[in-house]
C-alpha cells in the first residue's frame, strides 16, 4: 500500500505542470525510497525523469512497490481543483486500479476526496548511463526560460555553444538572427565549467517546454557533451529533481 | 536532422 502526503498541493501542481506539456500518460513508480517517473515524449525526441525522495513528503509509506499509470491531463484537473496550500495525501492499494487523492485545507475545515482511474500502461524504461559532461552551466531558471522564449521567435533550432568564455545561444531564421551570451559571474548566479568547448543544435520547441518546470526551482543546470543528449535539470529542494534529456540535431 | 532520444539510451 502507498500513502504519501505532500504538505502543500502547490508542489504537486508544479510537478504536474512541468510534465503535462511533454507527456500525456506515464507510470509513477513508488518504492520505499520514494517516487520515480520516466517517459519519452510521443515523438521520442526527449525524455523526462522525475525523482522524489521520501524526505520531500510530510508522510510517506510504501510497503510494496506500486506502479501508478497516470493520465496527466486528468491529474492536472484534479490538482487544479485544490488550493495550493491544501495538504494532499495520495493513497493506492498494492494492485490498485485507482488512485485516491485527499485534499485538506489549512484549518482542516474542508476536505475533498477524488478517485482517479489508473491506466494499464506498458511502458519501456531506458537506462541512462552516467555521463561525464564536457560543459556544465548553472544559471537562474528564469534567465534560461527567458532565453528559450526569445530564441524560439527566430528559429526552430537553437544552437548552444559553450567555451571557457561563456555560453552562447543562437538562432537564425527568416526574420534574422539572435545571439545571447552569458559569462561566468563573480556573483555566482551563473557558473560555467568547461572541460572542452562544445557546439550543438537543438529543437527550441522542446527547450521551451522544459521551462514549464521553472516554478520548481530558482536554478537550472544545463549539461552538454559530444554526441549525447542535452541534460536540463531542475532540482526540487534537496530531495528530488526533474531532468529533461533532449537529443541533439545533426547536419543532414 | 532531429535524432531520437532512444538512439542514445538502452531499453531496460
Amino acid at each position: 500500500m502507498l500513502e504519501a502526503r505532500f504538505g502543500e498541493t502547490l508542489l504537486l501542481k508544479k510537478i504536474v505542470d512541468a510534465l503535462k506539456e511533454i507527456i500525456s500518460q506515464s507510470t509513477l513508480d513508488c518504492t520505499e525510497t520514494g517516487m520515480q517517473l520516466q517517459s519519452m515524449d510521443n515523438s521520442h525526441v526527449s525524455l523526462v525523469a522525475l525523482s522524489l525522495q521520501t524526505e520531500g513528503f510530510e508522510k510517506y509509506r510504501c510497503d510494496r512497490n506500486v506502479s501508478l499509470g497516470l493520465d496527466l491531463k486528468s491529474l492536472a484537473k484534479v490538482v487544479k481543483s485544490a488550493s495550493g496550500d491544501d495538504a494532499v495525501t495520495l493513497t493506492a492499494a498494492d494492485k490498485a486500479d485507482k488512485l485516491l487523492l485527499s485534499f485538506e485545507s489549512d484549518n482542516k475545515s474542508r476536505t475533498a476526496d477524488y478517485e482517479l482511474k489508473l491506466l494499464n500502461l506498458d511502458q519501456d524504461h531506458l537506462g541512462i548511463p552516467e555521463t561525464n559532461y564536457a560543459c556544465i552551466v548553472q544559471m537562474p531558471s528564469s534567465e534560461f526560460a527567458r532565453i528559450c522564449r526569445d530564441m524560439s521567435m527566430f528559429s526552430e533550432s537553437v544552437v548552444i555553444s559553450c567555451t571557457k568564455q561563456g555560453i552562447k545561444f543562437s538562432a537564425n531564421g527568416d526574420m534574422g538572427s539572435a545571439n545571447i551570451k552569458l559569462s561566468d559571474t563573480s556573483k555566482g548566479d551563473i557558473t560555467i565549467d568547461v572541460d572542452e568547448p562544445i557546439t550543438q543544435s537543438f529543437a527550441g520547441r522542446y527547450l521551451n517546454t522544459f521551462t514549464r518546470a521553472t516554478p520548481l526551482s530558482d536554478r537550472v543546470k544545463i549539461c552538454l557533451a559530444p554526441d549525447v543528449p542535452l541534460l536540463v535539470e531542475y532540482p526540487i529542494e534537496d530531495y528530488g529533481y526533474i531532468r529533461y534529456y533532449l537529443a541533439p540535431k545533426v547536419d543532414e | 536532422m532531429q535524432r531520437n532520444i532512444d538512439a542514445f539510451f538502452k531499453r531496460l
